[in-house]
């Protein structure tokens, strides 16, 4: 099974 | 105060349809360029981001910028209640903490308020950096959402490339193993049914089906659906909505083994 990454490790707080 | 007229309530109707399975609770966030949402699902895997201009609606009042938190559940009974013709105006006092939804007929025989409760929602707003993408699918979204669909009953992930000769869509699962190739096809006699590939870079990234396939439930908002990839990104899954704006997915890439 591939771990899923997850969005705030690509987009960080505004 | 906020008073926000949709002539095509079926729009807004749409947007949450396809959004409210995905993301429980969101603030709407509303000033004089336009009504948007930033929100992510609860595992922090998808990021929806929804823009609707201020100029696609027929009238647009916002005084000063406001955020709404919104029950998305609940928002979407309310419109469920509106018809599929009907105008939809959003209406918001200053420092309210309702806001409420009116649906006219479009004879104007019939028209309905609804007050719905706003929340509190501490959600973090994410900076998302403009990028260059490796590769651009642009393709029918009811294909997209056909293939997501299939994929889906024999495996839960789905790996994207893009090379030269086109978008493959492969899965495997217990009982065996998919692979839908989508070549460039723009001899087609509607624009809408083309598909489109504009690869600077080969890339193939491995996705979860479930949230391709939460996705698909925007299909109804554009004929046509449009997939970014890079790798070491997530990738973008955008509905544009005529005139108004756009609905983006974002999904986090799964980690190849």
């Amino acid at each position: 099974v591939n771990p899923q990454r997850q969005i705030t490790s690509f987009f960080s707080k505004a | 105060m906020l008073e926000l007229r949709l002539v095509q309530g079926s729009l807004l109707k749409k947007v949450l349809e396809s959004i409210k399975d995905l993301v429980n609770d969101a603030n709407f966030d509303c000033s004089s360029s336009g009504f948007s949402l930033q929100a992510m699902d609860s595992s922090h895997v998808a990021l929806v981001a929804l823009l609707l201009r201020s100029e696609g609606f027929e009238h647009y009042r916002c005084d000063r910028n406001m955020s709404m938190g919104m029950n998305l559940g609940n928002m979407s009974k309310m419109l469920r209640c509106a018809g599929n013709d009907d105008i939809i105006t959003i209406k918001a006092d200053d420092g309210s903490d309702t806001v409420t939804f009116m649906f006219e007929s479009p004879t104007q025989d019939k028209i309905s308020d609804f007050e719905m409760k706003l929340m509190d929602i501490d959600s973090e707003h994410l900076g998302i950096p403009e990028a260059e993408y490796q590769s651009i699918v642009t393709m029918p979204s009811a294909e997209f959402a056909r293939i997501c669909k299939d994929l889906s009953g024999i495996g839960d992930t789905v790996v994207i490339s893009v090379t030269k000769e086109g978008v493959k869509f492969s899965t495997r699962g217990d009982i065996g193993t998919a692979n839908i190739v989508c070549r460039q096809n723009t001899t087609v006699d509607k624009p809408e049914e083309a598909t489109v590939i504009n690869m600077s870079e080969p890339v193939s990234l491995t996705f979860a089906l479930r949230y391709m396939n939460s996705f698909t439930k925007a299909t109804t908002l554009s004929n046509t659906v449009t997939i970014s990839l890079s790798s070491e990104l997530p990738v973008v899954v955008e509905y544009k909505i005529a005139e108004m704006g756009y609905i983006r997915f974002y999904l986090a890439p799964k980690i190849e083994e």
